[in-house]
């Protein structure tokens, strides 16, 4: 599972 | 976005309220962990800090938030430090922040996604937003009592971590999306909050105030 690149979450 | 995230952060915004207006109406932060306050508003500043360096237009609902989050805590702690300060129980409030902000701080750098200004500031606000709620618990088991409004505060405070939890499972599960570090602070965060929960479900729900030791 690819961790996420940026950050979208608050 | 699912509905775990958007009730998430509704729980979020909720707990910001109650607190400024628990403040506000009563006139008086007694019960409140200034330090707490203090700890969250450091978490939503390096959290979001890419607000203030470029500044983009407020198009979506998620850069109103943010800065809702900074305003709104950072007016929370003017009104227990400056306007309200005569009612902050400084004495109570005694658990040492430095322990929680010096180890999130090195653990930010030697556990992160990558090695830069920006992603470090981020980690750090992850791992002290799950330690922040700390001083309050702990001025909570001083006094040894919680006022029901600040219990109701707590427990939106605390759901909002957890349906986060719920949101990763689903984002896991549907979108292959994984952020391990927030997940882990996240858990922890959360099992903080389980002693309160219990208390919660089983005294104030049925209309009793929180008295400690239970």
């Amino acid at each position: 599972k690819k961790p996420s690149a940026a950050h979208d979450e608050l | 976005m699912n509905i775990f995230r958007l009730f998430g952060d509704l729980s979020h915004l909720a707990a910001i309220a109650i607190l400024l207006l628990k403040i506000w109406k009563t006139r008086s932060c007694a019960g409140v962990s200034g330090k707490t306050q203090l700890l969250f508003a450091v978490c939503f500043i390096t959290r979001y800090i890419d607000l203030f360096l470029h500044f983009v237009s407020l198009y979506n609902t998620e850069k109103v938030m943010k800065l809702i989050y900074i305003s709104a805590s950072v007016f929370t702690c003017y009104l227990i430090f400056f306007k309200f300060k005569a009612t902050y129980d400084g004495n109570h409030d005694s658990m040492r922040a430095e322990f929680l902000i010096v180890p999130a701080a090195g653990l930010a750098c030697l556990i992160n996604t990558k090695f830069d200004a920006i992603e470090i500031l981020w980690t750090f606000s992850i791992y002290l937003e799950a330690v922040a709620i700390l001083p309050q618990l702990f001025l909570i088991s001083k006094t040894g009592e919680a006022e029901t409004i600040t219990s109701h505060y707590l427990f939106a405070q605390g759901s909002y971590r957890a349906l986060y939890i719920l949101n990763w499972i689903y984002r896991y599960h549907y979108e292959s999306h994984v952020d391990t570090i927030a997940i882990v602070a996240g858990v922890v965060q959360t099992i903080l909050y389980c002693d309160f929960f219990y208390l919660y479900i089983t005294k104030v729900v049925k209309g009793q105030k929180i008295v400690l030791p239970a």
